[in-house]
């Protein structure tokens, strides 16, 4: 068996100041993952580890730099699945954390659950001493500046994120 | 969005995606990412999928899994993943797009939107990508 890692962003149009830094991001979390891969790591460590680095990469819409809701905050969902059970778990809603697909994953390990949402999954990653970080932490410039664009009565966010804006 | 998917020297498969979810959205939204067989699905002996795209239309056709059913009938994670997502694209005007695995370690990329950063890495090759068609290597 030859050990194989894919992964993506997000899929849509990529603004051209952004597009070096995009395509720079999925390398490193192919390299990443790869090299669990390469040592004793399954292929669930692999995804979570691919997944996380482009989680902490602010030029992709999940953890930090996500878009915002409405409200202009930030609520996340990830999931995790193991193929070897169809084991699975997963986290939406969820704020106040910076590795949401690590909580996912804990919600696969260790409850008999399939997702936790909102303010369940945060009391869930409370009590499992997940790190807690504030919301604003994961704002970035770039997502309040999309969201204030956005804000207009006519404005379109689903044509903006496939068609238009990134 | 980000996502996954692997296959590891013991033939075991996962998949993760994660995501700040759709611009603007209104508070408390869920979209695929967090839906089981919408988000992400893995299963050793089909193979795995992670998807990307807009969250309700991957959502109404269950893109992951109508990817793994399209392979378990026997096409390959290509031919499957342009069904789903010509489908999705027909049936409820979605664009997306996808990684894909199989158990024997065959992997693709495919999408219908516009541009979709990604990248691969097999037997000290690293591939990778941005807009249809694309496909560059380099030595890991």
């Amino acid at each position: 068996m030859l050990p194989v890692l894919v992964v993506h962003g997000g899929a849509g149009f990529i603004p051209k100041e952004r597009v070096q830094l995009s395509c720079a991001g999925v390398q490193a979390a192919v390299r990443g993952g790869y090299s669990k891969l390469q040592g004793q790591g399954s292929a669930m460590d692999a995804v979570v580890e691919a997944v996380t680095l482009l989680e902490n990469d602010h030029h992709y819409n999940a953890g930090l730099g996500s878009v915002l809701n409405a409200k202009g905050e930030v609520e996340m969902d990830a999931i995790v699945m193991d193929g070897r059970y169809l084991a699975s778990g997963a986290v939406s809603a969820v704020r106040k954390v910076a590795n949401p697909v690590q909580l996912a994953r804990l919600v696969m390990d260790k409850t008999s659950h399939l997702c936790l949402t909102g303010e369940g999954a945060s009391q869930f990653a409370r009590s499992m001493g997940f790190p807690e970080v504030p919301g604003e932490s994961l704002i970035t410039e770039y997502a309040r500046m999309r969201w204030k664009k956005n804000l207009a009565a006519d404005a379109n966010p689903v044509e903006c994120q496939m068609g238009k804006m990134g | 969005t980000v996502g996954a998917v692997a296959v590891d020297a013991e033939g075991n498969i996962a998949c993760a995606t994660s995501t700040g979810g759709m611009l603007n959205k209104m508070e408390g939204r869920v979209g695929d990412t967090a839906c089981i067989g919408c988000g992400g699905y893995a299963d050793n002996r089909v193979g795995a999928v992670s998807p990307t795209g807009e969250g309700e239309a991957i959502m109404k056709v269950t893109l992951a899994r109508l990817i793994l059913f399209h392979m378990e009938q026997g096409r390959s994670a290509e031919a499957a993943a342009d069904e789903a997502l010509a489908y999705m694209k027909e049936r409820v005007g979605g664009l997306g797009g996808v990684v894909v695995v199989d158990p024997q370690g065959e992997w693709s990329v495919r999408f219908s939107s516009l541009q979709m950063a990604w990248a691969a890495a097999q037997q000290q090759t690293l591939h990778y990508g941005l807009y249809t068609g694309e496909h560059f290597t380099q030595n890991i």
